[in-house]
């Protein structure tokens, strides 16, 4: 199935 | 030093009922733009990002900028002490390790002050880039409640896929399926029902419903709610709060290995 991907994932940390 | 007098101090409780469940410790980051808060859910699927801007404040003074780290779940139980039409203003000094809370009836007959400590977080931040969108979708706030809380009661996974028909909610589990299309309806008699939806390109994404269930505790917020989606990206779940600023939730999607 489809997996739950970590929000941090798709941000860059500043 | 920090003094910011809000006239619509419901506002602030309204914002905390709506971020509490997902994230117990929050830093609410202070400067002369305004109030802001950003912050992950503990399991790091959700991000909520929220701005009051400094000119939805009758006075606002902000010497430097601070970060006051408190627990959200003690934030709100000060901030329901106050009266739903009651003036709120924050004191804090710079340096200091409270904040106080003071609430003040609109006839100004009743006064009180509340101390909260504050704590230290050490928090990441996140740069959020601006996105194209492949489809925005503005609906009452109270629909999409609805929909989440419908569709919640059969699955716990959703496929949002926005079409040139409108933006239809998919869902199934052990009972069965079930699906929701909201159309574009510009038409309504009331402003506060009307749907707009903005589509650049067809796009589907899957969520896990729990976390969207949980943006709708912000309904109070906002007669409208917007999401904004585009391929393999967070949707952003965004509620104005009035003129004065925002509440956004992103929420990271599933995706196929």
């Amino acid at each position: 199935g489809a997996k739950q991907r970590d929000i941090s994932s798709f941000f860059s940390v500043k | 030093m920090l003094e910011a007098r809000l006239v619509q101090g419901s506002m602030l409780r309204k914002v905390v009922d709506a971020v509490k469940d997902l994230v117990s410790d929050a830093n609410i980051d202070v400067s002369s733009s305004g109030f802001s808060l950003q912050a992950m859910d503990t399991s790091h699927v959700s991000l909520i990002a929220m701005h009051l801007r400094a000119d939805a404040f009758e006075h606002f003074r902000c010497d430097r900028p601070m970060s006051m780290g408190m627990s959200l779940a003690n934030l709100a139980k000060v901030l329901k002490c106050a009266g739903s039409d009651d003036i709120v203003t924050l004191k804090a000094n710079d340096d200091g390790d409270t904040v106080t809370f003071m609430f003040e009836s609109p006839k100004e007959d009743r006064v009180s002050d509340f101390e909260l400590k504050l704590m230290d977080i050490d928090s990441e931040h996140l740069g959020i880039p601006d996105t194209d969108y492949c489809a925005t979708v503005t609906m009452p706030a109270g629909e999409y409640a609805r929909i989440c809380k419908d569709l919640s009661s059969i699955g716990d996974t959703v496929v949002i896929s926005a079409t040139k028909d409108g933006v239809k909610f998919t869902t199934s589990g052990d009972v069965g399926t079930a699906n929701v299309t909201v159309r574009q309806n510009t038409t309504a008699d009331k402003k506060e029902d009307q749907t707009i939806i903005d589509l650049k390109e067809p796009v589907a994404l899957t969520f896990a419903l729990r976390y969207l269930t949980s943006f709708a505790k912000a309904t109070p917020l906002a007669t409208h709610v917007t999401l904004s989606m585009t391929r393999e990206l967070p949707v952003m779940v965004e509620y104005a709060i009035q003129d004065m600023g925002h509440l956004r939730f992103y929420l990271a999607p599933k995706i196929e290995d």
